[in-house]
């Protein structure tokens, strides 16, 4: 069959000043993704390039420009499955990585477990050969600005339903 | 929220989603992305999603996983998705997305959100969008 491959980049109150660059990083990930598969890849190399490419840009909540837990750190998830078997790999509570997802993708192929969070994914990834990046290196302006704003706001956002704050949801 | 759904030329589905998960949230909160099922899942013989949008509402909901089980009741994809993501929001009264592919390459886009970035490349041309219609 023609492959063919989807991407989002995230839902939820997205402000005007944000809408270009979630266009033109959302579109460059599928490029990513379908050139992986015009090269006769498999899913699972296609999908992972694809959110790989946003988690490098600061326009996604994942990776770099991730949003901010209360002690204003980034602590990141992915999970990655294949379905020809029904396999697969995720972390949880992770930080101080670029890309989760890759180490989500390790967990599917090298463990006998399928979601490793905080410190234990953290010592499979090393082991693994993946390194770590300073924290502060995560951080954007931007999520520091969506930290103070719930704070002032004192209450999860609820999307479009509740507050409207862009850092409200995923 | 980040996520890709791909069918290959062998036809295999695979789904990958990462996040950031939700501002100002409590050191240690665990949301949909890593939960199977919840914020990703991929079945050769059906279909694979990945969904966005308000995890713990996501999370109870298993949204993925129910967008792959209607499909599998033989609807399409397109309807499938927008049936549950609207039945988590009406339930749950949070929003969410999703993106979803049937294994024979169809698509499924919706969200009951403001807004949600996607894109597809479907026979060489790049299909694109962010807000409703």
């Amino acid at each position: 069959m023609k492959p063919i491959i989807i991407v989002h980049g995230g839902a939820g109150d997205i402000p005007d000043s944000r809408v270009t660059g979630k266009l033109t990083g959302t579109k460059a990930a599928v490029i990513a993704g379908h050139d992986v598969l015009l090269k006769g890849g498999s899913a699972l190399d296609a999908v992972e390039a694809a959110v790989v490419s946003m988690e490098k840009d600061e326009n996604f909540n994942a990776g770099y420009g991730s949003v901010l837990n209360l002690d204003g750190e980034v602590e990141m998830e992915a999970s990655i499955m294949d379905g020809a078997r029904l396999d697969v790999g995720a972390v949880t509570l992770i930080k101080d990585f670029l890309h989760p997802i890759s180490i989500a993708r390790k967990v599917l192929s090298d463990s006998p477990h399928s979601l490793l969070g905080g410190e234990g994914a953290k010592r499979f990834a090393l082991q693994k050969g993946f390194e770590t990046i300073p924290p502060e290196s995560l951080i954007s302006q931007n999520a520091k600005d969506a930290l103070q704003k719930f704070l002032k706001h004192g209450e999860f956002g609820r999307t479009e339903i509740g507050i409207k704050d862009e850092g409200g949801v995923g | 929220t980040v996520g890709a759904v791909a069918v290959d030329a062998n036809g295999h589905v695979a789904v990958a989603t990462s996040t950031g998960g939700m501002s100002g949230k409590a050191v240690g909160r665990i949301g949909d992305t890593p939960q199977i099922g919840s914020g990703t899942y991929a079945d050769d013989n059906i279909a694979g999603v990945s969904t966005t949008g308000h995890g713990e509402s996501i999370l109870k909901y298993c949204l993925a996983h129910s967008i792959v089980k209607l499909i599998e009741s033989g609807v399409d994809a397109n309807t499938a998705t927008k049936k549950s993501v609207l039945g988590m929001t009406k339930r749950l009264n949070n929003t969410a997305g999703a993106i979803t592919l049937s294994k024979n390459g169809d698509v499924g886009v919706y969200f009951s959100s403001n807004r949600m970035s996607w894109a597809y490349v479907r026979d060489g041309k790049i299909y694109y969008g962010i807000e409703h219609d």
